[in-house]
Formats: structure tokens, sequence, C-alpha cells
């Protein structure tokens, strides 16, 4: 007979580690590194700070494969009743929210807890103060697996002699330098293209890089959204209700809508519940399952909504695109496209493409393609990314590009929700609207590069006569 | 400032049901399938019962693309008291268990469950009756999102008058019936091809498929195996003392290696305690986090142990491959092989190859791939699949191989963990032992197809003359 149990998230993200890309100590040092950096960068550009972000990767025992990764930032900081939960609580986070951040899932760092305790038994060290705090609180936590709770091993409390703000994260894990080096290298490299307003030293066995901002302009960050009625099911409107309700007396149909729902005005929602056969006034809280069935499928369904409103979306923008890539790549040529806002599901999202050519980039048989999504990098499973789908199905010779070239491709997608294949957040996967605004601006930016190309053309056929 | 929440399991899953396979009603439709038929055929195979699986798809409402799904079989049944569970509990089952099953994460029902009720309201309808049970148990269950609890919307007990056992499943859900049947009904076909002692009818609109046994053989099942040594870290160390320490007075270090792990003998137990620097009769409850941190690292690196049994795994072997692959790709020669058990970090596994040449095979510009992982059909995230990589990486014309040809490459991959990319199940990580494996394999198979394809040569030019 079967034996039947529960398990807690912690115990299931133990036990499937890898589907979080905590495989083997080469891919868990390199998600380590990436887990602590964009909860670095989320905590100072969404409050509009400068980034300060400083990682250290050094050997505790090189026979043993053992390392330190310590990331130390100039964020917010975590509040002193949060910490315990931000670090031994899988699916505990701040960005469950509407609004454009590397941080989506709240399991993040908690894998890098859970490896690091599981390979050399160590808690996690955090020291952390807010802005113009007195204190920095410095915690030594693990994870209660079968409980999915935090275990605070250490509490203190210290004077904050030097206006410090920020976090400050140490773990100690099984992590195989050598082989993870170039991909973490290449991380930090790509995350200061893409961040150039942030400043970034990286310090590892061997190697020093530093990438000091190449910008004090900083994007303004994105303002929480609200949901978009295209993006609606029966359990969204449920919660939706539940969630007015605690907070006021009897809700009218018309109310709910323009309060909760993304650029829904009066007469928006007059003229769909008139099309949708409702009436204004009803209470929600005396509809029907089958009236919340019906009304999720036409709110779905109809024309007339505006589009998701952008507030919540912060693209890099051509012109700190074009500096960013220039920084990195050394090109001769760059030219870079901000699509207008578009949206997939009541989704709002941006693309932004930029293309290099020539300079240091190196010959390639195809376009070298260096994938971002919400400022992340993605290093891995390009093969199942949107992005090479739609590169692979473009003819480049149309736009004078014969292989092998010196060019290079990059994409970044904006969105309050990345269409992302797996919690590992590696690839994109191919959703119909994202996939065309892809095409649209590999396209424009092709046809701007042929035309540099046409002109080095003609400047040399005038030269040779 | 930041707002911090946590979700439960079933919150984060309905939030992210992309992750799991659940991104669009064509996609969603033929998740369902799968995951209710993965089932029925552990519930069978596992306790040895021959498989009758019917899956009916039928339109509720062709206009709002409404389909019920209902998915019938002659399996173990799940007992009264845990169907609740089952069916509203994410991170809940009967697969945590090292062997191999079809089933892992405790999450595919309650995947499908989420999606209907979120598109149509509608709970699940249950029927199930264990074998020689005088009742049959029908319940309606809904998922409690925000607690991550089932909600038992009915439930009666009826007499079992027909004596029947097994289980049977209907779902109503938003579902794209035309764009999805195509794959629908290719995994239904290559279920069949994996499992041909099973027999499978499918119906749908416009569509009714029957897929009889092609044998009454049916492989022995898998046993529950035992932790492997080469597998530990310190958690598992923590979390099998505690178990063993649950059920007895004080426990030696020797006692607790014999008793726990896979293959280890006293005098095994006692030559690696002897290598490692530890006393046999060391009480298992005295051991420091050092100690623990030192002995999974020691256990890790000895090289003595003996490998991973296969006990706990139930390949389809050559013949009932060679069987399938006759039955469902109707082919002009086939040739199987089923390697010997293996192993990756302490989990067994066995490669099984085929190669299927003409026949009905189409003219291919590379080898068309039909790739299975515990006997599950994978039709999806084939460029990010390790077989993809391995056949790619063949050279094949070595073989007398030239393409376009009628080659056709069914890799089956049996694991007490198989090392899927994500959570649903459609892709292998490039694990190098099962890479090398693979390649072995398929090595094997080119070899036996080049002979065969000599001789066809040599006929051919004998009747030339
Ligand atoms: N360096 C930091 N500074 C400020 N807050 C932080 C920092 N690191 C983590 N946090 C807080 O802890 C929360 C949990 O972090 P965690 O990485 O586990 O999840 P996440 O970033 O929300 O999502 P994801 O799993 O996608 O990374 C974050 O949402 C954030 O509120
Ligand atoms: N048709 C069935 N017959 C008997 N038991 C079943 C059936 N369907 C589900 N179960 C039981 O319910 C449990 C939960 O099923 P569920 O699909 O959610 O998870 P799983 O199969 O264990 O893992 P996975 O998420 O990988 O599918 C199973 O482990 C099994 O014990
Ligand atoms: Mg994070
Ligand atoms: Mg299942």
């Amino acid at each position: 007979a079967e034996e039947f149990r529960g398990l807690s998230p912690a115990e299931f993200f133990y036990r499937n580690r890898e589907i979080a890309g905590f495989s083997n100590p080469v891919r868990a040092l390199y998600q380590t590194v990436r887990e602590l950096v964009e909860n670095s960068l989320d905590a100072t550009e969404l409050y509009r700070i400068l980034p300060d972000i400083h990682v250290r990767i050094s050997y505790v025992s090189r026979e043993k494969n053992i390392v330190k990764v310590s990331v130390r930032d100039n964020g917010i900081g975590i509040p002193l009743k949060e910490v315990p939960n931000v670090f031994g609580k899988v699916f505990y986070g701040s960005k469950y929210k509407l609004r454009q951040s590397r941080g989506v899932f709240g399991l993040g760092i908690k894998m890098a807890v859970l490896y690091a305790q599981m390979t050399t038994g160590s808690p996690v060290l955090v020291r952390t103060a807010s802005p113009k705090s007195k204190n920095v609180h410095e915690f030594q936590i693990l994870i209660d697996i079968t409980r999915n709770e935090p275990i605070v091993v250490s509490y203190k409390t210290m004077n904050n002699t030097r206006g410090w703000h920020g976090t400050h994260v140490e773990l100690t894990l099984e992590g195989n330098w050598s082989s993870a080096r170039s991909r973490i290298v290449e991380y930090i490299k790509r995350t200061a293209l893409i961040a150039p307003y942030a400043s970034i030293s990286f310090e590892g066995p061997g190697i020093e890089l530093s990438f000091p901002r190449a910008t004090k302009k900083i994007p303004v960050p994105p303002s929480v959204g609200k949901p978009h009625p295209r993006g609606v099911d029966i359990e969204l409107l449920k919660q939706l209700i539940a969630y007015v309700n605690s907070s006021n007396q009897a809700v009218t149909l018309e109310d709910f809508l323009v309060k909760v729902f993304d650029g829904v005005g009066r007469k928006t929602a007059r003229s769909f519940l008139k099309w949708a056969g409702y009436g204004p006034a009803i209470s929600i809280d005396e509809l029907s399952i089958e009236q919340l069935d019906d009304l999720a499928r036409k709110m779905k369904g109809y024309g007339k909504w505006r589009r998701p409103r952008p507030l919540s979306l912060s693209p890099l923008g051509e012109e700190l695109l074009v500096k960013g890539v220039r920084k990195i790549l050394k090109p001769e040529f760059v030219t870079a496209i901000t699509r207008k806002p578009s949206s997939y599901g009541g989704y709002p999202f941006v693309v932004e493409v930029a293309i290099a050519w020539g300079g240091d980039i190196p010959s390639v048989d195809r376009p070298l393609l260096l994938r971002f999504a919400n400022k992340i990098p993605l290093l891995y499973d390009e093969g199942v990314d949107v992005s090479r789908k739609v590169i692979d199905g473009i003819d480049w010779s149309v736009y004078k590009i014969k292989f092998p070239a010196p060019l290079a491709i990059i994409t970044h997608l904006c969105s309050t929700k990345i269409p992302f294949k797996g919690v590992g957040k590696e690839a994109i996967a191919d959703v119909p609207e994202v996939e065309r605004e892809l095409e649209i601006a590999l396209r424009e930016t092709a046809r701007r590069l042929k035309r540099h190309i046409s002109r080095i053309e003609r400047q040399y056929e005038v030269k040779l006569r």
C-alpha cells in the first residue's frame, strides 16, 4: 500500500534544488552569487539609490572546495522583524506585487541558505541597517527544513557608528570556484552592462574586477500597479473581492472595478457593465460563482479596456542601454531601441534591443546573444529562450550581414510578470505578444545596422577610386 | 517601504502556474491529460496490475472553449481519508520515496484541479475504490488556495456492486482542444509505445483511438530503495538520524550505516569507519555538526561503496521496447538496448535506447527523437534535453546514415530521481553520468543499424548482378 505525506516548501526545494539552479557545486556557486546580487540591486534601484555592490568570494578550504560568498549593498536594508523569515522561510518576500523587479518568487536567498547549510552546516550571516537607523542588526540564521521556519542561531545589535545603510550577506558553501569562475565573471560584467548606474566591485581568488558606474542617471523606479481586467480569472476575482470587502462596507460592482483595476474609470466601468449585462449597483458579495465565472470571461473578452499602463515598469532606455553596451562590449557601432509598452494577458511589458557591431566583438557564426529580463543577465538555457527563437528565424543576409560576422545582440524584456520557464530564471517562454515585439525591435535595429554597413561600404568604394 | 508576506504552496503555484505547464488553455489541457494519465499508470503498474486506462475529452461549451476531461483506471484506488489531501493540498502524495515512478512532486493533480477551479469554478469529481472494497467513494473537491487545504464540497459512498477497483477523475476546465489535439494524441500514442502492456482508449471530439495491450507481460514493479552513501549531505544525515532515533534506543554509527544505507553490510561499514577515523560504537546522537559535516564529506568521497542496487528501478527491457516501437512506429528495422544499471550522485539509473529505421518512419533531416523518462513521454523543450544534445554530438555518417533518412531514436531514462529541468517534467538536464550512458547506448544501437544497412546494400548489389 502507498504511504502518504506532505512536504513543507523548504523540504520540497531541498529535495528538488536542481530545479532552482542548485544542481552541483559549480551551478550552486553561480546561483548563490546571482541571488545575492539580484536582491542587492532591487534593494537599491527600487528606492532610486545609486547601487554600490561589493562581491567577495574567498576560499575557506581549497581542497574541500569550501568558499565564502559575501555580498554587501547600500540599499534600504531589511526591517528587523522581517529578517528571520526573509532568510529562513521559503515563499516569503516583498516582491509579490505588480511591479518590475528582479525578485519574484520569495525563494532565491532561501535556496542559497539551504545549500550552504546542507554542504557545510553553516548558518547565513546577515548585517543590515535601514537608512538613518541608529542600529546595525546582525543575525545568524538556519532553516528548519521540515517546518519551513527560520532558526535564529544568534542575534546582536551594534551601534551604527558610520551611519551605514544596506545589507551584508555572507554564506559558506561547497562551491567549485575554478569551474564556476568564468560564468560568474560574465554575469558580473553583464550586470554592469544592464545597470550602468551601478558601481560593482568583484573580488575572487586570483581575480579583481571593478566596474565604476558609467553614469549617475538612474531610471525612475517602477510603482506598484493594479491588476488589469484582461488578466482575471475566478480565483483572482474572489481574492480581490475578499480584499476590498475586508476594508469597506458593501461595495458595488462599479466601485469595485474602478477601485481595483488598472485604467478603469467610471465611464469605462459603466459601459463594460452595460455590455456585460450587469447592473452597476450590484453588491460584489452577492455575486454567485456562476456570475463570477461569467464576469471573468467577459472581462477577459471585452475589447475596450485601456491598455495596461507602464508605470509599473522601469526599462533602461536607449541612452543608458547604448552606454552600457559601449562600456562592456566596446563595439565600433551600436544602436538601441526601447519599444512602446505592450501587454500580454493583462501584464504590461517593454522590449528593448541593442545591436552591436565590430570593435572588440569577436567574429561569430551566428549572432552572439546577451539576454536580459528585468535587468537580470540570463546565461543558461539559451536553446529554449524566445530571443534565440526569434533571432534564428530572421534572415540576416537581408540586412547585409554575412556570417562569420562581429555581431552581438542584446535583448531586454521588462515586465510585471516575466514569463520565465522555471524558478531558476534562465530562459523566457515564447509568449506570442513578446515574440512579436522582439521581432519588430530586432528588425528595426537590424535596418539601422544595415544603413551603417552600407555607409562603410560606400566609404570604402570612394577610397578605392 | 517594502511590504512582506508569505505565500502558501497553492498560492505560489496559482500565481506561477506556467512553470508547471499551465501557461495557456492549449498547454493546460495537454498537461491536465498528462497528470491524470501518469497518476493512473503509477496506480496500476506499481502494483503489477495490467493497466486499463480510459481517457475522455468532451465539449461542455465549444464557444467558451470549456471541456470536460475524464480519466478512469483499474488501479489500487486512493484510501478514503487520503482523498481530500491528494486532490487539495499542494506537495502531498505517496511518491516521496526512492523508487522509480512517474509521480515525484506531489503537485500534478493539484495543478489540474487549480486550473479547472480558476477557469470554470468547478470542483474536481473523484470516484475511487480499492481492490475488494465494498464501497465506492465519491468526492467533489476544491482547493483553498490561501491555506493550501482541500475543501470537500460533497462526499458520498455507494455500494461497489460491480466489484470495481480504481480511480475515476473528472475535471471541467477552459481548454483549447483544437490546438491541443495533435499533441495530446501524440502523447497517448507514445504512452502506448512505452507501456505496451497497457490498454488505453481515448475519445475526444471527432476522434477515437484504441490501443489494446500488445502483451500481457508487465515488468516487475520497483521496490522502495534505501539512500546511497554517495548521495548524502548534512541535512539528509540529520533527517536519517532523527528517523532512526525515533524508533530505537541509542544507535551506534555502525548500526546506523548498515540499517539506513543501500548496500552497506557490517564489513563495509567497519572498513569505511576505520578509513574515516570514527569508532564504530559511537552513538549517532552524540555527533556534533562538525562531525556530521566531516562524515558527509567522507561518505561522498569513499571509493569502496557497492554501486547503488537497481531493485528500485523498473526499465522496460529490450523485448518490450522493441514490441512497443514496432506497434507504434511500424519501422522496417528496430533494435534496442537496455544498459546495465549505473548511478549519479547516489541515485541508480538505467538508460534504454531503441533505433528504428524505414517502414512508416518519414524521411527526416535529423533524427526524429522520442524521449521518455520513467515511462513518461516528453514532448516539449527538446532543445535543452540531454538526449538531443548527445544525438547532435554524434556524426551519423560514420554509421552509414546520410540525411535525409527515415531514422527515429527512442531514448528512455529510468531513475529513482530523474534530473528534470523543471516541475513541468519536459526535459532532462545533462548530468555527465547520464550523458555518457546515453552515448554508449546510442553508438551501440547505431552500429547494429549500420550492419543492417550494410546487409541491405550487399543484397542490393547481389540483385544488380
Ligand atoms: N540585500 C537585500 N536588501 C534588502 N532586502 C532584501 C535583500 N535581500 C533580500 N531582501 C528581502 O528579502 C526578500 C526575499 O528575498 P528572496 O531572494 O528570497 O526572494 P525575492 O527576491 O523576493 O524573489 P526571488 O525568489 O525571485 O529572488 C526580498 O523580497 C526582499 O524584501
Ligand atoms: N489515479 C490514481 N490512483 C491512485 N492514486 C492516485 C491517483 N491519482 C493520484 N493518486 C495519489 O495522489 C498522489 C498525488 O498525486 P499528484 O499527481 O498530485 O502527485 P504525484 O503523482 O505524487 O507527483 P507529481 O506531482 O510528480 O505528479 C499520488 O502520489 C498518489 O498517491
Ligand atoms: Mg531574490
Ligand atoms: Mg502525479
